[in-house]
């Protein structure tokens, strides 16, 4: 159910220029360690799929040890300040237009030509 | 600057001249070709500027070694594309020589021109991808081209020196690339 609230936050930056699909993580601004937000399992997808989270068959809403990893690494490998929470310059580089290629699991798209 | 796993490059013997061509079916109508074909010549020679490796266009889309094209969606490469913006494009590591670019996206050559909001630069797009057909992985460094996203109706086109150092690291440095004008460049650009 959409909240008064969060339908602001939407309307607010639909001005704006993000991925549709992406710009649903603005709602995990702030999140940190212990937090359970419902959808953080597609954050989850979003890591797994750039190579900050390993597969899991079933990602959980649950902020873990596991996501805070991913988030540090994401902020180390980005340039961003390290601090393990989904502050509003690491929401921001999320929802950015970005390139498909892996930013750490290298071997992923790496094909050799036959 | 970073590598694919196992700093693959394209082993070829000095000069290395490598061929590209656009996808006889898979493009996109409302940039003329022409257009295009400027905006990814002047790509390729940044980069060719800084190593010794030369791009040659080609009309062979089969043979060539660096293969173009937009595509939507599931293409067939097992990554798929996901509609307007998220990603912009992928390409993969030497000597595979595939560059694939979301036909969703609102591509753009002269942003002048086009008024979009989620207008995206082909030339910027390009040119970092043309960094992963010859081995570089993503940086941390947001100036760099090899930084993984970019905003729309945002140009980013000159390389920098991460970009520059990691490139020639793989093939050497082109003879005629003096890394002092880069230096000068970079200092100027932070300062004016």
């Amino acid at each position: 159910r959409i909240t008064p609230d969060q339908v602001t936050v939407i309307t607010v930056d639909s001005t704006n220029t993000h991925n549709a699909t992406w710009h649903e993580f603005t709602r995990f601004l702030d999140a940190g360690k212990g937090s359970h937000v419902s959808g953080m399992s597609e954050l989850k997808k979003y890591f797994k799929r750039f190579g900050y989270l390993p597969f899991i068959a079933n990602f959980t809403d649950i902020f873990d040890t596991q996501l805070e990893s991913a988030v540090i690494l994401y902020q180390t490998k980005l340039g961003l300040p390290v601090t393990g929470k989904l502050d509003t310059d690491t929401i921001s580089t999320i929802i950015s237009p970005r390139c498909g290629v892996s930013d750490t699991d290298h071997h992923r798209i790496h094909a050799t030509k036959h | 600057f970073t590598y694919f796993y196992g700093k693959p490059r394209w082993a070829r013997t000095s000069p290395v001249t490598l061929t590209y061509a656009f996808s006889p079916y898979d493009m996109i109508n409302y940039i003329g070709l022409s257009d295009i074909k400027v905006v990814f010549k002047r790509a390729f020679s940044r980069w060719a500027s800084v190593i010794p490796v030369n791009f040659a266009e080609i009309e062979e889309y089969e043979s060539a070694d660096i293969r173009i094209g937009f595509y939507h969606r599931d293409h067939g490469d097992g990554e798929p594309f996901d509609g307007v913006l998220g990603v912009l494009a992928h390409a993969f590591s030497p000597e595979n020589g595939r560059f694939h670019l979301d036909a969703a996206e609102t591509w753009a050559v002269d942003f002048d021109k086009v008024k979009s909001k989620v207008a995206v630069d082909l030339e910027s797009v390009a040119t970092h991808e043309i960094g992963h057909v010859l081995g570089l992985a993503h940086t941390s460094v947001k100036e760099a081209v090899m930084y993984p996203s970019l905003s729309p109706r945002t140009k980013k086109v000159d390389l920098k020196i991460d970009d520059v150092e990691g490139v020639q690291a793989l093939y050497g440095s082109n003879p005629n690339f003096r890394f002092s004008s880069l230096i000068e460049s970079e200092n100027s650009s932070n300062h004016g």
